[in-house]
């Protein structure tokens, strides 16, 4: 038997935004340890890497492991109809071929449960090397949304070139060209806002904007991202979630001819 | 410029 609940619905609704534009099914690898999922785009440009660890959950059981194959798209039409407040559980028996979602509203006056037919995905499942990164970069998540979303109107491709003394954003095509950079922040009164830079050695990557905007769908999820990068290693874009786990995006470069 | 894919990096395990 397994079921997840969470006291609020909010933060697997912002888990599912995050995703269900990239990925249109996913499994869903339950553990006594949590749920994890990792999933390529169809392109198999960029991959998906989510971690809800069990004692993020306000209640976890799982007895046998359980691989669940879900469509995302259902599955995120069943969580639009949970309020961000309502009590979300999540259960399925051993061998099942559905899982049930139920809702329950915060005065207990509406409960509402949602069953969805469980797919057969062929698990294909990659290894990530651990990689000590040339520069990691953290910043405010909403402004690395506003870079991408700004960026992606003057060319399909950012560069993002990080040096000690910042990161800069660059991007061009035919309306012309763009540069942000974003400098250290030196002193600021609230961590979340400031731009951290730890840079081992220069690094200098160009990525297709369309996965970077597609990443920014998390933003909701955290108030800061975290880009780690190394030369010609895909970059990793983390979405940390608070006191559940993390959503990692990577990203392969694209690279000369 | 050309897009790499993530398979070229991450090998199926």
């Amino acid at each position: 038997m397994f079921e997840a609940r969470l006291n609020a619905a909010t933060t697997l609704k912002k888990v599912l935004d995050a995703i269900k534009d990239l990925l249109n099914e996913a499994t869903f690898d339950c553990s006594d340890a949590g749920i994890q999922l990792q999933a390529m785009d169809n392109s198999h440009v960029s991959l998906v890497s989510l971690t809800l660890r069990s004692d993020g959950f306000d209640k976890f059981r799982c007895d046998r492991n359980l691989s669940m194959g879900m469509n995302l798209g259902s599955m995120s039409k069943i969580l639009k109809c949970a309020n961000n407040e309502d009590t979300v559980t999540m259960k399925a028996q051993d061998n099942a071929d559905t899982v049930t979602f139920m809702f329950e509203s915060q005065n207990h006056e509406k409960v509402s449960d949602y069953e969805m037919k469980l797919m057969n995905l062929d698990q294909e499942h990659l290894g990530i090397p651990e990689t000590d990164y040339s520069c990691v970069v953290r910043m405010p998540a909403m402004e690395f949304a506003r870079i991408c979303r700004d960026l992606s109107q003057f060319g399909e491709s950012v560069i993002i070139c990080c040096t000690k003394e910042g990161v800069k954003f660059s991007a061009s095509g035919d309306v012309g060209s763009a540069n942000i950079k974003l400098a250290q922040t030196s002193s600021v009164d609230k961590e979340e806002e400031a731009v951290t830079i730890e840079m081992q050695e220069p690094v200098s990557l160009t990525f297709a904007c369309r996965y970077l905007n597609a990443f920014t769908k998390a933003t909701p999820l955290s108030n800061q991202v975290q880009l780690s990068m190394s030369a010609d290693v895909p970059l990793v874009v983390e979405y940390r979630i608070p006191d559940l786990g993390h959503i990692r995006y990577y990203l392969a470069p694209k690279i000369e001819e | 410029m050309s897009q790499r894919t993530i398979t070229s990096f991450f090998t199926k395990t």
